[in-house]
């Protein structure tokens, strides 16, 4: 069956499917916290995530149509988005907590020991408690996760990437189709029209808040990586050097 | 782009 003609509710249940198995840091950080061993944690594991996070992106239906050029660009510019969100969703029954794995559960103070990190970690408390307040379902979830990856950023593209009006049409109706998907998921909730649209308001307003603090958080790490106080991967190199 | 693009190439599991 083509995306195109999936109903909202076929389509929420594919993003479903494509969601990334929980994962393991594996190992323990050992306390007291260092500056360089929280570090090497946090981007071990986001690592790891970003392996599961391209599974996950060519699993949304109709991402793999679009042209290579698109797909790497919208990966590299919404990774720590999509990475922050899945943080939060994680976070969101852990008020004071950030649970980045279930194996690694911080609160702010332990972030004391990164210069700089403090900051981000309170502004990811902060959206994950507007989160809770609203009560963000699984569904809506999956759908803001999927908006993310194809709403990323396109007004920065390349020349030859405004040339490719065919991954141009194609991402937008996909953005259309998850759009819809997720005022189906609203609708389901039997709120009031009004309170229908504004909570679709106050749901996409917080996409502006994680690319604030996903932008912080791509400094943080640059700067981290450009001081040696944490080594990245290949992986993680890239997306950091080309999402910024 | 070599490691991502090799990434997105690879038939998934």
């Amino acid at each position: 069956v083509h995306h195109s003609s999936l109903t909202p509710e076929q389509l929420i249940s594919c993003i479903m499917h494509a969601e990334p198995p929980e994962i393991y840091l594996m190992e323990d950080l050992k306390r007291p916290f260092t500056e360089a061993r929280m570090m090497m944690s946090l981007t071990k594991l986001a690592n790891k995530e970003l392996f599961f996070m391209i599974s996950w992106a060519k699993k949304i239906p109709g991402f793999v149509e679009l042209s290579l050029t698109y797909q790497m660009h919208q990966l590299e510019s919404c990774w720590l988005d999509v990475l922050m969100l899945g943080l939060m969703w994680r976070s969101i029954d852990h008020p004071g907590k950030l649970i980045f794995s279930a194996d690694l559960k911080l609160n702010r103070e332990e972030g004391n020991c990164v210069k700089g990190i403090v900051i981000i970690f309170d502004k990811l408390l902060a959206a994950t408690t507007r989160f809770r307040e609203l009560n963000l379902q699984r569904e809506e979830y999956v759908c803001l996760k999927a908006m993310i990856l194809l709403n990323s950023n396109i007004c920065s593209t390349s020349p030859e990437m405004a040339e490719d009006l065919e991954s141009r049409g194609k991402l937008q109706l996909l953005l259309d189709s998850v759009t819809d998907a997720l005022v189906w998921a609203i609708s389901k909730q039997g709120l009031s029209f009004q309170l229908q649209s504004a909570r679709l308001a106050h749901l996409l307003m917080l996409l502006s808040d994680i690319r604030h603090v996903s932008g912080k958080g791509m400094k943080h790490l640059s700067d981290m990586k450009n001081n040696n106080i944490v080594q990245v991967s290949d992986l993680l190199l890239e997306m950091l050097t080309n999402g910024s | 782009h070599t490691k991502l693009l090799q990434l997105l190439t690879t038939k998934s599991e």
